[in-house]
């Protein structure tokens, strides 16, 4: 089976300010499917908390929009997790 | 993924059984290998034993307990290359050597780890199935038994933190509980390495309560947390679990301590969230280097105060 691919995927940054915008991370992550990083479940997330997840190529516009109506500011951490899969092994053999 | 084993680069499995029977050929006098069990695909599970006596203060250490959490093997690999390097060279090492053993479980979740190299980088748990769920693996870090059915949110397989059917129903999980149980009246520490952001943890993970020696590990956290930061100016915040990362249930370091090892510690390595779990091997070496002074430090701490 080949490996799993990631191209275009991405890795969010999000800082929710208060309950309204923790549960539409909650909600977010309820109808699109996100892969927590830190914290490493939606369930942890509050207020105030850095949050960073990784959202599919075709989960992202709803994702931003969802964000984009909620006002929540949002940094693209990572823009292509499989560029950087591979960019990971930048150290050449000994 | 070819080519030789290599510290600084991240090594797959295959690689890192080789690098254990090379260590154990290359200093039997320091360094030998138990199998401590095997996982649900039956893979050894290898603890590296370095020291020279059987009866004498130990430290546990465990790596790779989350599959995409590469660093943390890397780190464990680490820390066996430099301690039986520096045996007889350097001098901390050496009298820690001397006086106390270490226990190095270098990969953890042998099974999610290969899983990670070889079909879903970002894959986490292990690889166990579970009836009426077409959903695979468990997360070992909330399958110990430690206030392990208080948190409702993690019993569906197909959560990323599913806490499995039963406290220590995995049998990577059993395996390393049933071995640091057996080995209970020698451990005196307990650290576990994983991935990302920078923190310095210890109990309690499942309650906002304060451990009894809660001034102790405060004490030991910051000045391992100074040690790292004297490399590269790093800076790893420090605390009990629940309040410093987040509030969790079944983890390995509430387990150990309620057992009585009573230093416990949760290192979660570089870096903030540039590269998270896929941080490149260029930066690996600076991790384990710094890493390592943390680490010694505590390993001074344990030789003086227990």
């Amino acid at each position: 089976v080949a490996p799993l691919r990631f191209d275009r995927e991405k890795v969010l940054r999000v800082i929710p300010q208060d309950e309204k915008q923790t549960n539409v991370i909650k909600h977010l992550a309820q109808t699109n499917e996100l892969d927590f990083w830190y914290p490493d479940a939606p369930h942890h997330v509050t207020a105030n908390m850095t949050v960073d997840f990784r959202v599919s190529e075709k989960g992202f516009q709803s994702v931003q929009s969802a964000l984009d109506q909620s006002n929540m500011h949002y940094e693209i951490l990572i823009r292509d997790v499989q560029e950087e899969i591979e960019k990971q092994f930048d150290v050449k053999e000994d | 993924t070819t080519g030789r084993h290599s510290y600084a680069k991240y090594n797959n499995w295959d690689k890192i059984v080789a690098w254990t029977e090379k260590m154990v050929g290359k200093r039997p006098d320091v360094v030998s290998r138990i199998k401590i069990g095997s996982t649900v695909e039956d893979n050894p599970l290898y603890v590296l034993k370095i020291g020279k006596e059987n009866e004498r203060r130990a430290i546990f250490m465990d790596c790779g307990i989350h599959a995409r959490e590469w660093v943390s093997p890397a780190f464990c690999q680490w820390f066996v290359y430099q301690a039986t390097k520096s045996y007889g060279k350097n001098k901390i090492m050496t009298k820690l050597l001397d006086r106390m053993n270490f226990y190095v479980l270098p990969v953890f979740n042998v099974d999610g780890y290969i899983w990670s190299w070889t079909q879903n980088r970002m894959w986490r748990k292990n690889r166990s199935k579970h009836p009426n769920s077409t959903c695979i693996g468990t997360d070992l870090n909330r399958n110990f038994n430690a206030s392990w059915s208080s948190s409702p949110s993690t019993n569906h397989p197909c959560m990323d933190t599913y806490r499995g059917p039963a406290p220590e129903s995995e049998k990577e999980t059993k395996a390393v509980a049933d071995f640091i149980q057996s080995h209970l009246t020698s451990i005196k520490a307990y650290i576990t390495f994983h991935s990302y952001s920078q923190m310095l943890l210890f109990p309690y993970g499942y309650t906002s309560k304060l451990p009894p020696n809660y001034k102790d590990l405060v004490k030991v956290a910051k000045i391992g947390t100074e040690a790292l930061s004297t490399q590269y100016e790093t800076r790893y915040i420090y605390g009990p679990i629940a309040s410093t990362i987040y509030p969790t249930s079944g983890s390995s370091l509430d387990w150990a301590y309620n057992l009585g090892i009573k230093h416990t510690f949760a290192f979660e390595l570089r870096d903030q969230g540039r590269f998270g779990f896929l941080l490149p091997e260029s930066r690996i070496k600076p991790t384990c280097k710094e890493t390592m002074l943390a680490v010694k430090f505590i390993a001074k701490y344990i030789l003086k105060h227990t």
